[in-house]
């Protein structure tokens, strides 16, 4: 752990009940192999380290710990407030239906994630509708149809020959006549240097009028995290991040990478492939994830 | 790279920075590093373009052995089992892996061995529709096993040349997954001598370090012959690949450029280590 890889670290120096800038130097050198271990990015660590280094130096070891335990503790305090923040709730909208719309690179989770969302929705005793505007991957619209099958829950879809912008702005109409609380738009996985396909999302997004725009991220993702999200930030504005996929081993460093460089907040986990393994986001416990 | 026109530490810091940006990961960039240093210090290299050449040649040196071919030679049917994590492009692969063998004058059957996940059937067969494969598939909730037992033995009796059998997306740790993907193995094994003649693992280019625990467990669990490396056609490098030769000792086949038919390509070791510092 990296607390027995610190308490090695220190064993060669004298701490003295103040980090000494040594001390701390010996230190931030274990935490920053960590962090790039966990798959934090490289840009990302850096600056991170510096704010560490900046809290560390001249710090009061506290009687209760050792000179590691003091250092894990002010990464651990620096690290969760990063990730934390505002209470990473969804947005409500003042009229119904709130727009959701789940974006993000091919295999992320954005399919099975908005079947998630709909049932998590359903369970609070609202009416979701599933719109179904993935037309490019093959039974894309089928995927989608079966989940909502499965959740005994509606799925608005107009085949696969309909634009995607045509799809959400029907859906949105749909879901105002009939009363529905929420419209979670599934759409496809697209690379965030398509051009064309980010102009797609943009415009789906302006015409649905989308009041979250949730990135989905596969907790696996290494150092291009801050590429990806960056430029679906810069291109569409996202209001939050879901990080899928984290039932496996992965440490999860690009939640870290993706909430430093868009500033969003991560709002939900994916924790499996059923439907119900959806979580809140707590920082806490993925910063001890990403500290390993 | 490197403003200062020569080798000091600011330029081994540039390189591990390219390096580490490109998920090479911190273990593998050390080792790399340290042997370039060795090699610079031994050569007496001056120029810094010489060292990024050293660099490249110790890079392509790990990748490039042993055969990216498939093996294709000796008695048909050729059994192919394709294993991987959720979402990292399994069935599309192979889909342009059917398209790839069709135009070599191969004929192909694809087993639909995703019998879990919501219209994994309805993607491959559509794949099949596209690449002119045949398909055999049983229901959603069917033992996978038998979807591949049942392919090959369809493979045997209509002379397929290739077998390619689609399994569902499973993380490494999830122990009775993988305890799936070794019976399909074995089930294969009894059917035909030899069989899996090649069992691919995908791993998807944005992956970090994870590939690497990725390689282990599912080498575990099934004999790797190979690795495709998906989704290259993104900003993602897949240096992850150099530590997983390293772990699993097995080439990189193909390589994923794109969501349509064609877009496989064989894997060529200089153009990828060119790319990861282009
Ligand atoms: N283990 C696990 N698997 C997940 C999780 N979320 C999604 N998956 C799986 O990941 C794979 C890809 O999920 P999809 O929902 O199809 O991903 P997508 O983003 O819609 O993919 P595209 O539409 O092709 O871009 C599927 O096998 C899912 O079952 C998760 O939290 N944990
Ligand atoms: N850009 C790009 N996308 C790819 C590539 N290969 C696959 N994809 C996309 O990645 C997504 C997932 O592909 P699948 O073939 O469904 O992946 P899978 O591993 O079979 O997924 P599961 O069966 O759910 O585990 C789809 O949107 C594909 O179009 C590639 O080389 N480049
Ligand atoms: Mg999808
Ligand atoms: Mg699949």
């Amino acid at each position: 752990s990296l607390t027995e890889k610190l308490q090695q670290a220190f064993k060669k120096l004298r701490g003295k009940g103040i980090l000494s800038e040594k001390d701390v130097s010996e230190a931030v050198r274990e935490v920053r192999l960590a962090l790039l271990e966990a798959d934090v990015n490289y840009k990302v660590v850096k600056e991170f380290i510096g704010k560490i280094r900046e809290r560390a130096v001249g710090q009061e070891v506290m009687k209760s710990l050792t000179p590691a335990q003091q250092v894990v503790k002010i990464v651990s305090e620096e690290m969760t407030e990063l990730m934390g923040g505002a209470k990473s709730s969804l947005v409500v909208a003042d009229k119904p239906p709130t727009v959701i719309m789940l974006v993000g690179l091919q295999g992320a989770g954005k399919t099975t994630t908005a079947a998630k969302l709909a049932r998590y929705f359903r369970n609070l005793g609202r009416r979701p509708l599933l719109v179904a505007a993935d037309v490019y991957r093959p039974a894309a619209v089928q995927q989608l149809q079966s989940l909502g099958e499965k959740l005994k829950l509606p799925v608005f879809s107009m085949g696969e020959k309909v634009e995607p912008v045509n799809i959400v702005q029907g859906a949105v109409k749909r879901a105002q006549k009939e009363g529905y609380d929420q419209v979670i738009v599934d759409t496809a996985g697209r690379l965030h240097i398509n051009e064309q396909l980010m102009e797609e999302l943009k415009r789906m997004k302006e015409t649905a009028e989308a009041h979250e725009t949730l990135l989905v991220v596969d907790a696996m993702t290494g150092q291009d995290a801050v590429k990806v999200a960056e430029a679906f930030h810069e291109k569409l504005g996202l209001t939050g991040v879901i990080l899928t996929k984290l039932d496996g081993d992965t440490r999860g460093g690009a939640a870290l990478s993706v909430k430093a460089v868009t500033g969003c907040p991560i709002k939900f986990i994916g924790m499996g492939e059923k439907l119900e393994a959806l979580e809140p986001f707590y920082p806490e416990r993925m910063t001890s994830r990403i500290l390993g | 790279i490197n403003r200062s026109g020569k080798i000091d530490e600011e330029f081994y810091e540039e390189l591990e920075e390219i390096l580490i940006s490109a998920d090479v990961g911190v273990k593998t960039t050390t080792e790399l590093l340290e042997n370039v240093r060795e090699e610079v210090l031994k050569k007496r290299v001056k120029e810094p373009a010489k060292v990024l050449d050293i660099i490249k040649k110790n890079i392509q040196e790990i990748l490039g052995e042993g055969t990216s071919a498939l093996n294709l030679e000796g008695v048909p049917p050729r059994v192919f089992l394709v294993v991987g994590v959720n979402g990292v492009g399994k069935t599309t692969t192979i889909g342009k892996l059917a398209y790839f063998l069709k135009q070599k004058g191969k004929t192909v059957l694809l087993a639909a061995g995703d019998t879990f996940r919501a219209a994994a059937i309805e993607q491959l067969e559509e794949w099949s529709r596209r690449a002119g494969a045949q398909i055999i598939k049983h229901q959603e909730g069917a033992d996978a096993a038998a979807v591949a037992f049942d392919a090959v033995r369809a493979a045997k009796s209509r002379m397929i040349d290739v077998v390619i059998i689609d399994t569902a997306g499973r993380l490494q740790t999830k122990k009775n997954l993988m305890a799936e993907v070794s019976k399909i193995q074995r089930v294969v094994e009894k059917e035909v001598q030899g069989a899996p003649h090649e069992v691919l693992l995908i791993l998807d280019a944005t992956t970090g370090q994870n590939a690497v625990s990725q390689a282990r467990l599912f080498g575990e669990a099934v004999n790797v012959t190979g690795l495709v490396l998906s989704k290259l056609d993104g900003t993602a490098k897949g240096g992850i690949v150099i530590a997983v030769r390293g772990e699993l000792n097995v080439p990189v086949k193909f390589i994923g450029i794109g969501e349509q038919i064609g877009d496989l390509r064989v894997f060529n070791s200089e153009e990828f280590v060119k790319a990861l510092f282009g």
